[in-house]
């Protein structure tokens, strides 16, 4: 474990939980995309079934509890809860563009053909993309909540964090996962866009960002 | 290749 990483961890949490209150304390889903939250749902399923299988701390084991734990909690409340304030005009994004190809490509490009590793990889994959429905949701509503911003940002922080973890495990422990690398940077690079805006607006005060 | 060790990360 170093900073980079620990931070990256904290980074994801806080936008989960940003998200998690968010919709709780409105009680409204407005603006934020449920397709991508059940795609986030899919990511730590797909990434965590280890959970049953095997233990490698109790740090690693909360923490996958605690996202799987939030991300069904706030797809419940997207699609259940607070369904009425569910914006599915603009949340149409066509996801099966995104899972078929990821799902393909997890059986093509993968460390070891086993179930467990698919899965892994496959939501390696997913992970990538999963925000792609959200960023499109803002553009066609031209408009983004201040807290909603601040959760893209967090989470596009996460993996900015990990890219610098894997440099530092390269560098003193030898460790690379070609995979996860070359998604987290596809990952971190579809973020570029807001993070530009999110520094931009965020100084000048304006409580909306509009995404070009 | 143990699952686990390669993926120790969240």
């Amino acid at each position: 474990m170093n900073i980079f990483r620990l931070t990256g961890d904290l980074s994801h949490l806080a936008a989960i939980i940003i998200l998690l209150l968010k919709i709780w304390k409105t009680r409204s889903c407005a603006g934020i995309s449920g397709k991508s939250q059940v795609l986030f749902a899919l990511v730590f399923t797909t990434r965590y079934l280890d959970l049953l299988t095997s233990f490698i701390s109790l740090y690693n084991t909360t923490m996958k509890i605690i996202y799987i734990g939030c991300a069904y909690a706030t797809v419940y409340l997207i699609y259940m809860k607070f369904k009425a304030t569910y914006d599915g005009n603009h949340d149409t994004f066509r996801v099966e563009f995104l899972v078929v190809p990821v799902g393909g490509l997890a059986f093509l490009v993968n460390h070891d053909f086993s179930p467990l590793e698919i899965l892994w990889t496959f939501s390696i994959y997913l992970e990538s993309v999963a925000i792609l429905p959200q960023l499109f949701m803002i553009s066609k509503t031209g408009e983004a909540e201040t807290i909603t911003t601040h959760y893209l940002f967090f989470l596009g922080l996460y993996r900015a964090l990990y890219l610098i973890n894997w440099i530092w495990r390269f560098y003193f422990e030898g460790f690379f996962d070609m995979i996860a690398i070359v998604a987290g940077v596809v990952q971190t690079i579809l973020y570029c866009d807001f993070f530009y805006l999110y520094v931009t607006k965020g100084e000048s005060g304006s409580n909306k960002i509009n995404p070009a | 290749r143990e699952f686990t060790s390669l993926h120790d990360e969240l």
